[in-house]
């Protein structure tokens, strides 16, 4: 049985697709058959593993609408074990064209459940909206990462994705628990990122990754390379903190 | 009658809010009468003016939803001339709520025109998405301002914008015009800034703003007290480099 873990936060740029690439590859370079599942219409995901989006003929817009078989529309990534599931700007109409389906929160769940067998990890990046593809992917999902950037507008909306997803849980999908907050783009010369961190620990106790991703150049470059960070530079900073932070991921969801 | 400038990015993270902020409060400090529009439900614009959420009467959701007059939410917020039409997390509804409405992309546009003779300038902070609320957005401004990070990730939605704003000016908006495309956290220090600037002034030639705006921790640090960057940090980089955008606003616009 896969571990489906969703990356979500409707705050913009706080490092979800990053997240959701270089854990979904670390797991993989684990040893683990991994899949990262694109539910955003931007298709960063996509992109950011060099899969070019002219090339594509079975997009998760054609699973979630068409009911297309999500194993048609695996693709590989360049890391043995890994494939990905990617987006297209057609998705960019899904919320409005989800509204017509019963079983509208669910459309991702009930794809998923054909190639539960087939993979340990399911990483799904999310867009940066409380939406009806964030509704799929906290539906679809049994555990959360929640990214959150070392910066002041981060913490504000926590409170409102905290609520909605007690709200999937406790409507859609009864086992859906916050598997961690991992902090993001930290800069430890600066005063905002450590009082972020304070502020995040808080809150969210020994929920909050030990793991704190550190702001690096190498990791914002990688995706124009196409490749995640432990294939285009496995030294740097962010690949060892991407390394650390997927131990700990399996430490958690294997320990059990 | 008021020159309606949207500030808009379905990517996330790229500077919208702190150019709506910053942009506004310059106009304001520049003797022109500003009001600052937060049409995302995160709020940010809202908080980052220090504007308590609990406190606030009267929000941008009354006004598009239940057509309360936009007089009504007008809320002071530090600077003479300058206002804010506040957002709430009820907003968060807002997309789905609109559809009802015959008139469902024009909501803001047809709130703003009975406030039109009391400001100069009206500037609106738009959600991470093409949403019904950006496409209000689209509809009620005149120009567009396109903030741009200076990252990888930030070219892959430009088109896709382009699209929208194409499209929202054939079938709702004629004026609609982009203003220009404003390159944000830049850093001089690495190739990456200068190869999405470059590519990015390849697109949009002398659309693209001379200004560029540094990455500057003082630009982060504001909002968590609640001001613009120029009443926290007058001598700062950060405000010198919204002071000169101001000043290229206000020579695009006024020497018409
Ligand atoms: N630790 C880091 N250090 C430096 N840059 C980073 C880091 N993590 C992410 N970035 C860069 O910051 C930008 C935002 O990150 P990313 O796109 O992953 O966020 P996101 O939450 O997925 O954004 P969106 O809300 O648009 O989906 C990207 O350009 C990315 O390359
Ligand atoms: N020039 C800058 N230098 C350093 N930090 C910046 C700069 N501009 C914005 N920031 C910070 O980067 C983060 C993202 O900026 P901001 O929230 O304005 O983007 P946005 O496009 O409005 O995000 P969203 O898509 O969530 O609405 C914020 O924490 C902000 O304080
Ligand atoms: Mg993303
Ligand atoms: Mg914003």
């Amino acid at each position: 049985m896969a571990r489906i873990i969703g990356i979500t936060n409707q705050k913009g740029g706080v490092g979800k697709t990053t997240t959701a690439i270089n854990l979904t590859a670390c797991l993989a370079a684990a040893g683990r058959r991994a899949l990262l599942v694109d539910m955003d219409p931007q298709g960063n995901a996509t992109s950011g593993l060099g899969v070019v989006k002219a090339s594509i003929t079975t997009s998760i817009y054609d699973v979630l609408l068409d009911g297309v078989e999500i194993s048609r529309a695996l693709y590989p990534c360049g890391l043995d074990n890994m494939f990905l599931v990617p987006s297209t700007p057609q998705l960019f109409g899904a919320d409005i064209e989800l509204l017509e389906f019963a079983d509208k929160e669910r459309r991702l769940q009930n794809a998923l459940a054909s190639i539960d067998d087939r993979f340990d990890y399911v990483i799904i990046d999310s867009p940066p909206a409380l939406s009806f593809l964030t509704i799929n992917v906290l539906t679809a999902s049994r555990q959360i990462i929640i990214p959150v950037q070392c910066e002041y507008y981060a913490l504000e909306g926590l409170t409102q994705l905290v609520e909605t997803i007690r709200r999937v849980k406790s409507s859609l999908n009864p086992h859906l628990d916050i598997l961690g907050v991992l902090m993001t783009m930290h800069d430890g010369r600066t005063n905002l990122s450590h009082q972020v961190v304070e502020e995040v620990r808080r809150h969210f106790g020994d929920r909050v990754f030990r793991t704190l991703i550190g702001r690096s150049v190498r990791l914002s470059e990688a995706p124009s390379y196409g490749k995640p960070i432990i294939l285009y530079d496995f030294r740097s900073a962010g690949a060892a903190a991407y390394i650390q932070l997927c131990e700990e991921v399996i430490h958690a969801c294997e320990a059990e």
